[in-house]
């Protein structure tokens, strides 16, 4: 999985 | 980004903006735990290490260092400005916080999504903020009655994780393969503790009583 995945949220 | 997730954004800051109105308006910190403020200066730190190193959106970006740089101007003022400091509740704010940011990095070095420092720490900011309010509504139970903002921040505080739950039910729904089994975990975790000051916030606010926590 993508970094951006699991951490485009605040 | 949905509804749900602007709606939780929304309202964390709202939380925030209640409290430096409280701080800056009645030059006060009466009844604000310092030590929850020092966690989640330590849960914003840890959290996005990714600041300079990964580039989500602009309001990402621009969200993150509002909510770093607020609150540990937060903490600056409650422990250095002449006149909040005064009023800080010292010997109320007693609560050993230590365990709960040991506690978080132990259960991070075992759950995380992968063992990296960026991901570990991310993890240990996840567990640290589902705990952090806990000095928050001990120093509460102790202080008695509770001024309108100090109470308005706690209740928005708590409700921006709920929007948080709502946001991770509907992407799951329409996302295919979405999970967020760490933060959604912690998330509900989080909310529960706010429970039973929801059910007095609740109360105060149906006989337009006073806030008053059971000690």
């Amino acid at each position: 999985r993508h970094y951006e995945d699991y951490h485009d949220e605040l | 980004m949905n509804v749900f997730r602007l709606a939780g954004d929304m309202t964390h800051l709202l939380s925030i903006l209640l409290l430096l109105l409280k701080i800056y308006a009645t030059k006060s910190c009466s009844g604000v735990s310092r030590k929850t403020q020092e966690l989640y200066a330590i849960v914003f730190i840890f959290r996005y290490l990714d600041l300079f190193t990964d580039f989500i959106s602009v309001y990402n970006t621009f969200m993150k260092v509002v909510f770093i740089a607020s609150s540990l101007a937060i903490v600056w003022c409650m422990r250095f400005h002449p006149v909040v400091r005064r009023s800080y509740d010292r010997e109320l704010d007693t609560f050993r916080y230590f365990f709960l940011v040991g506690a978080s990095f132990a259960l991070a070095l075992i759950w995380h999504e992968k063992f990296s420092v960026q991901e570990v720490f991310w993890a240990f900011s996840i567990y640290l903020e589902a705990v952090a309010i806990l000095p928050q509504l001990v120093l509460l139970q102790r202080s008695g009655n509770v001024d309108n903002l100090t109470g308005q921040y706690v209740f928005f505080l708590g409700a921006y994780r709920a929007f948080y739950i709502l946001n991770w039910i509907y992407r799951y729904l329409t996302e295919p393969r979405f999970t967020r089994w760490i933060a959604g975990t912690s998330g509900v975790v989080q909310t529960a503790l706010y429970a039973d000051f929801f059910y007095y916030y609740f109360i105060s606010w149906k006989n337009n009583s006073k806030l008053k926590l059971p000690a």
